[in-house]
Formats: C-alpha cells, structure tokens, sequence
C-alpha cells in the first residue's frame, strides 16, 4: 500500500491572479511531487515529506498565506482503515 | 439493505453485493444493467429504477468517476436505498418514478476505486496502461468529446489531468457514451464529485456560455438552497469554467452536446479539514443533503419535459 507518513496537506490561499499563477508554478517542478487536490481558491495541496521545507520556503518567500489543513496524511488513512474494519465483518 | 452500513466505506465487491441485495429486495423497481467492463474487465453495473413502460425519459445519475473521492460512491449507495424507500412515501419521488426512469452507476470507475483501497488511497484515474509511458491511467473526465484535448487536461500521461490517447478511449468512458447514445431519451445527467462544495453547469472547456444558462442557473439556485436547508452547508454555483477554472473534455459538456439539457456536476460537501479523507461518519449527512439538491434538479426535469 501507498505510504503517506509525514505528507501533509497545505491549504493555500493566494489573494490574486499574480499569486495563484506562482502556485502553479509549483505544479511544473516534478521532483516535489506535489498532489494537487484542488485548483479553486482555496488551493489544497498534497505535499510529500521530501518537499515539505523547499514548499513552505516557496510559499513564505512570496508571501503566499498558506495553512496545514493535514499535519499527517497517513495518520488519517489510519485511522479509516481501524474503522471500516471495525464494522464491516459484523455488517456484511 | 436495511442492516447495511451506510456509514462506514465499504470495498468494490461490498458495493457489488450491496446493489444485487437491493435488486433482490425490490425485483418490482431495481434491475442491474451491466453496461461494459472496465479496462482490467470489472463490470460497470448500472442500477435502474423504473416502475415499467418502455424507454422512459431519464434521468442518470453517477457517483465515483474519481477513484479518491469516496465519499462520492459512498453516498450512491444512499442515494439508491433512498429511491426505493421513498418510492411510494415521498410524493415527488413516486410522481417521477411513476413515469421517468433513474439510472444510477455508483462507481464509474472500479478499477481505480479497487486500487485506492488495496495499493494507493490517493489515486485519481482508471488504471489504463499508456503506452510508451511508466504511469499509468487516465483522467475519465478529461475523456469526453467535448473541447477534447483543450486547456485543463493533460496529454502527460504522468498527469493527475492525462486526457488519454483520444476522445472516449477509455472503456469506462465509452460505456456510458454508448449507453447515453443507445437510450435516447436521457432528460437529465448529473454526475457527482468530491470536494469543494458546488454545483456546476456547462461549460468548463470554453467560455461560451450554454444556451440555458439563466434556467440551469436557477434551478442550481434553487437546488443548493434546498442542499443548505438541512446543515447549512454553503455551495458555489454557475458554469464549470466561471467558477472554478477552465477543464477539457469533461462528462456533463459532453451530455449537454448531446441535447441532455439538464447537465450538472456537483463537488459535494468539504469541511476545511479532511479533503479526500471526509471522516465517514460525514457520509450520511453529505448523502442527505445532496439527495435534497437532487430531488430538486429531478423534480425541475420531471416538470419540464422538453
């Protein structure tokens, strides 16, 4: 199975056109290996533990306000995992 | 179906054996159609709703053409428990299956669905091999004709947004066009998304606004306000391309095309918290809503022949 340990989930929220475009930018640099969620504003974005410092760095350095919606990805797939396999064999 | 788990997430073949639980409940006004396989050879199952007569105007509905957003094929499994027990006790719901059908295909995309819950919970497309490339799928609402190839779709096959080789090469795409095509007599298409809370209309792959556009307008209007009556759940509204960003070769541009005028999308509920990963207990409460959004956007259709 997929490893998401140490992924985080940024909620970015560019206030113009101008920034939004510096966003996209980050989509072209494939070594991040960034996960785009979704492109409206607020932008979400899966950013893979490798990536996280050179993002924030990114982000900060254009005064793009960002947030960490998910501190860790595979806690939260985790924790869906325990509970469908709580219920399902008593469901099904 | 009475004892099934609508709030948990439940595997394809929980799926599967929960739709022929309810064809088997309710022979009278469940069937299964089986409308193509898949590119690794799953069936794509299409539930149909109909209380009889012959090629019926329609109404299609779909949930899961995303593989990641399972809230989406989660809350298909709602919607169809819904259809049958609100036929007969709800009078909007009786009066359309009385003479309109309701299709309903769960998971548009099986394979993709199957992986993200055996290899990677985060994958997006079908599982096509491409050739020439290591990556593997395709993006299933980059595959439709409708500005096929334009901006908003991908032809890098490594792309969460890779279009594919052509316009419907996918079999998962090619099965609904073909069913679409076949029938005739589909009304209204609404095909269901997760997340970003909005209800979208033609067209996302040009700006030119669909010749509809005040009535598809005021029926969203009037669907997302029905949807916030329950949770006060806020949704965006309008054409695909002016709301949220130009996108080629999507499913409702192409139905809109085809003369199916009442062509939706939805991206349903997000929580500013958990993206992909809406907890499940949110899966009822999301399904209750939309179904409200729904029922307004059938009832418009049922009461507006054209």
């Amino acid at each position: 199975k997929g490893d998401f340990h140490g992924h985080q989930v940024f909620r970015i929220v560019p206030k113009d056109d101008v920034q939004l475009a510096l966003v996209r930018v980050l989509e072209d640099i494939l070594d991040l290996e960034l996960d785009f969620w979704r492109w409206v504003t607020p932008v979400d974005v899966r950013v893979p533990s490798h990536s996280l410092q050179v993002v924030k760095t990114y982000l900060e350095n254009h005064c793009i306000k960002y947030f960490t919606m998910i501190k860790d990805l595979q806690a939260l797939l985790d924790e869906e995992q325990r509970q469908m396999k709580s219920i399902a064999p008593a469901g099904n | 179906t009475d004892t099934f788990h609508y709030t948990t997430y439940h595997t394809l073949s929980e799926i599967y054996s929960f739709q022929d639980m309810l064809v088997a409940e309710n022979p009278k006004l469940v069937s299964k159609t089986v409308i193509g396989q898949s590119y690794e050879g799953r069936p794509l199952n299409v539930l149909k709703f109909s209380t009889g007569g012959s090629n019926r105007p329609a109404i299609w509905i779909d949930t899961g053409i995303h593989a990641r957003e399972w809230v989406t094929q989660a809350s298909g499994i709602v919607f169809a428990k819904k259809i049958v027990t609100e036929y007969g006790t709800d009078s909007a719901v009786t009066e359309i299956l009385n003479r309109m059908d309701v299709f309903l295909e769960m998971v548009v995309n099986p394979d993709g669905y199957h992986f993200t819950h055996t290899n990677n919970r985060m994958w997006r497309k079908n599982r096509k091999q491409n050739r020439g490339s290591t990556c593997v799928g395709v993006d299933l609402n980059r595959n439709w004709n409708a500005g096929f190839g334009g901006h908003g779709s991908s032809n890098n096959p490594c792309s969460e947004i890779y279009r594919g080789t052509r316009a419907h090469s996918e079999p998962e795409v090619k099965s609904i066009v073909n069913f679409v095509r076949s029938h005739g007599n589909i009304k209204a298409f609404i095909s269901i998304h997760s997340y970003s809370q909005m209800l979208l209309f033609p067209y996302g792959y040009t700006r030119k606004p669909a010749k509809d556009q005040a009535e598809l307008d005021q029926v969203a209007q009037k669907a997302i306000t029905a949807l916030a009556s329950l949770y006060g759940t806020s949704y965006r509204y309008g054409s695909i391309i002016t709301t949220i960003y130009q996108s080629s070769g999507g499913s409702i541009d192409w139905t809109y095309n085809q003369g199916i005028k009442y062509s939706y999308t939805f991206e349903l509920r997000d929580t500013g918290h958990f993206g992909f990963i809406l907890p499940a207990n949110q899966i009822v409460p999301t399904a209750n809503e939309t179904w409200l959004a729904l029922k307004v956007i059938m009832d418009h259709t049922f009461k507006n022949p054209y």
